[in-house]
């Protein structure tokens, strides 16, 4: 994020870094216990879904809190019109985690945005873990920006080509004082304010670079998918937990017990 | 599984905790 200042904890709690080999690599958000909602391209690379893993209940990248969990991922939805349409167009994916998550005030999910949602003077925000300057400086702590949002329009006109914002991107940043997402920041959610509830309407996508703000960042539409994205969380079954084991330590002890209440039951 | 929450044109996908209500809010 350029731009921006560090998050307080708690504020963005839907707030998801994905990790690659290790290291942050994307950002994502919480939608039910089971599914983190990210961009495409940030899974494209490499199909070795073993490799990454999801934080939530994060704020620093190098302190685990108290709510901090930590996910494995058990399968990636790709958009299907993903590269198809544009390089970057149909940039969503959805990401089924191995065991679900546990809710807490630091670990919440958000709303989806609707195709009738009215962007109209919302208060927005885009939050990440991404380079905070065009030098390529990092932080470790969550950025939060506030943005405008660009009417398509103007999008196209700063973009210079009809064909660069298709119909499920949407734009926002701002242009005045260079606020804008960077690398790093590629999956996050833009989220706005509705009646006190927060909803999510982008997904942090692309952009030509980030330092120049004449091109602000690009996003997936998330009201543009959210049938899609519906439909597959709808479709797809929970991952099949792995039966209850006995611990080799707590064994011995259960089989007295069992001995003992088998003595009892005769008397 | 969808909810839906018409007051504030979202869409809830979990019925166990409410969507998008973070309990700390920013100033």
């Amino acid at each position: 994020i350029l731009g921006g200042v560090p998050a307080p904890e708690r504020k963005w709690p839907w707030q998801v870094s994905v990790h690659y080999a290790g290291l942050h690599v994307c950002g994502g958000s919480i939608l039910n216990e089971y599914w983190v909602l990210s961009a495409a391209h940030c899974f494209h690379r490499d199909k070795n879904i073993k490799i990454y893993d999801m934080y939530v209940g994060l704020v620093n990248l190098r302190v685990a809190g108290n709510h901090t969990q930590w996910y494995e991922v058990n399968r990636v939805i790709l958009h299907p019109t993903y590269e198809m349409y544009h390089p970057i167009g149909g940039d969503v994916a959805l990401v089924q985690l191995k065991t679900r998550i546990v809710f807490s005030e630091s670990v919440l999910p958000v709303c989806l945005a609707t195709p009738e949602v009215n962007l109209t003077s919302a208060n927005c925000w885009a939050t990440g873990w991404g380079l905070v300057s065009k030098q390529g400086e990092t932080s470790d702590e969550l950025q939060e920006m506030q943005l405008p949002l660009i009417l398509e329009p103007w999008c196209h006109l700063l973009y210079g080509h009809m064909s660069y914002i298709m119909p499920d991107m949407l734009c926002a940043g701002d242009i005045l004082n260079a606020k804008t997402v960077c690398e790093g920041d590629s999956g996050g959610p833009l989220v706005c304010e509705f009646n006190r509830s927060w909803l999510q309407i982008g997904i942090v996508s692309w952009g030509r670079g980030c330092s120049n703000p004449l091109y602000p960042g690009v996003y997936a539409s998330v009201s543009y998918f959210s049938k899609w994205i519906c439909d597959n969380i709808e479709i797809t079954p929970t991952p099949a937990q792995p039966a209850p084991a006995l611990s080799p330590a707590l064994g011995p002890t259960l089989s007295v017990l069992m001995a003992m209440l088998a003595g009892w039951s005769v008397l | 599984l969808v909810h839906r929450q018409p007051e504030n044109q979202g869409i809830s996908l979990t019925g166990s905790v409410a969507c998008g209500r973070p309990s700390m809010e920013g100033k």
